[in-house]
């Protein structure tokens, strides 16, 4: 049995949010500043995230997902520029 | 591949190592650096000169979480291990390196010549590819392919944006009849093993075979070694993780991307007699480090611990290898067995019962 399961979804939903705003958060275009931005959801995020790397596009944190956010990278996003 | 438009407006530009790690010798941080940017200048026009004052189109520098005017910033060991921005003044171009890694020239830590040949490809206008076999591949992995990083989805990303080398000799169209390794009538001037690949050559091209079976990749000869020429004629993997590669009674020794200084040699340099001009195939048996040469229906053995020609050579083939009565057009050696071509056919040799175990098509290695 996981000891502190509640501690690791806390981890885990961390290393999730900054993960997706790191590298999958869409940069406002400077242009259209003051037109109402959409925001993605994590859901959303999570599922570029997931489409990118090949892997079952289910919009959740699943094992394969958070295994594929913890290996060492390169710190430009993926998408957006 | 992704691309981060409109990419530098000019074929020379500039970089500076503005400090370095203290991981490495200061030398093997310039040596790594200078490298990567050859995996770039090999397949663009791209030509790329260091300064070691003022300001460079390309500024390199090592530093840790908040560094610097960055908008980015690092995070410690492990995550996050450099960014890079695209081509641009001011931090345009720039390239970062998180200085709580363990900078590495080889496997261990992270291998600093990889990561910088990665963030050079956004310093350039790239963006991160979804090919895991790609180097703009997000994720750091380094493997025995590591000392030719590039794939073939690489080199369409930068030639998208800057073309190809000047002196690229194929920039001719492919000619139509450039083969396909599934064709009938395919057969090869020459194949070598590399590390865990087997490497096809043919004309112009070179088809890799990964050990995983995955689909082979055909690529341009030149897109590796632009100073080698068509049509190699014999080609082998040494013990020393290099290759060399045979053309008329000339041959080229290569490390990874680089053709080493000196080639290329005569072969009579290997202590062949004048008489030999050419050579057909060639195979280092990699169990007893000796290496075999062939020439018409004969063949040389040559010691590569020694690095001489041993007496008593050279022999008739068939009289050795019993059912190789052909001329061998390439050779290469797996898991112990040799694999001896000539034309559409190859012949599986198990050089210690000394007997040919199977005949095969040629293109039987390429999943067809």
């Amino acid at each position: 049995l996981p000891s502190h399961p509640e501690k690791e979804n806390k981890e885990d939903a961390k290393l999730v949010q900054d993960y997706l705003n790191k590298f999958y958060a869409v940069e406002p275009d400077p242009n259209l500043l003051g037109w109402k931005i959409n925001v993605q959801s994590t859901a959303e995020k999570l599922q570029k995230m997931q489409q990118f790397f090949g892997l079952k596009v289910t919009g959740k944190p699943d094992n394969e997902t958070l295994e594929m956010m913890k290996k060492p990278r390169c710190g430009v996003p993926d998408v957006g520029l | 591949y992704g691309v981060t438009l409109p990419g530098w407006k000019k074929p020379k530009l500039t970089y500076r190592i503005v400090n370095h790690t203290p991981d490495m010798s200061k030398k093997d941080v310039d040596k790594a650096i200078q490298k990567a940017f050859k995996v770039w200048s090999a397949v663009t026009p791209l030509i790329f000169t260091r300064i070691h004052k003022g300001i460079a189109d390309i500024m390199i520098a090592f530093g840790t979480k908040a560094h610097g005017h960055c908008p980015r910033y690092f995070d410690g060991p492990l995550g996050v291990l450099a960014h890079a921005f695209p081509p641009g003044s001011g931090l345009g171009g720039d390239v970062h390196f998180d200085e709580d890694e363990d900078w590495t020239t080889g496997l261990a830590g992270f291998n600093l010549f990889l990561v910088a040949a990665h963030e050079i490809g956004h310093a350039l206008g790239l963006s991160h590819s979804n090919d895991q076999r790609a180097l703009m591949f997000p994720n750091y992995s380094y493997s025995s392919l590591s000392e030719f990083p590039l794939s073939p989805d690489d080199i369409r990303g930068i030639q998208s944006i800057y073309g190809s080398p000047p002196n690229d000799p194929d920039k001719r169209p492919a000619t139509p009849n450039s083969p396909e390794a599934c064709g009938s009538q395919v057969s090869f001037d020459a194949i070598t093993t590399l590390r865990q690949e087997v490497i096809f050559l043919k004309h112009r091209h070179l088809w890799r075979v990964y050990p995983d079976n995955s689909e082979a990749e055909r690529e341009l000869i030149s897109a590796f070694w632009p100073t080698l020429p068509p049509a190699i004629e014999a080609a082998y993997e040494n013990m020393k993780d290099q290759i060399l590669f045979f053309k008329g009674n000339k041959f080229w020794v290569v490390s990874g991307y680089q053709v080493l200084l000196g080639y290329p040699k005569n072969i009579n340099t290997l202590g062949f007699p004048k008489g030999v001009k050419k050579i057909d195939a060639a195979v280092c048996n990699k169990h007893t480090g000796k290496t075999d040469f062939f020439i018409g229906d004969k063949y040389w053995r040559f010691d590569e611990n020694s690095q001489s020609m041993e007496e008593g050579y050279p022999r008739l083939t068939v009289n050795d290898f019993p059912g190789i009565s052909q001329r061998v057009d390439a050779v290469f050696q797996k898991k112990g067995l040799f694999y001896f071509f000539h034309k559409l056919k190859q012949w599986e040799f198990d050089p210690i019962a000394k007997k040919v175990t199977r005949e095969m098509k040629s293109n039987s290695w390429f999943n067809c």
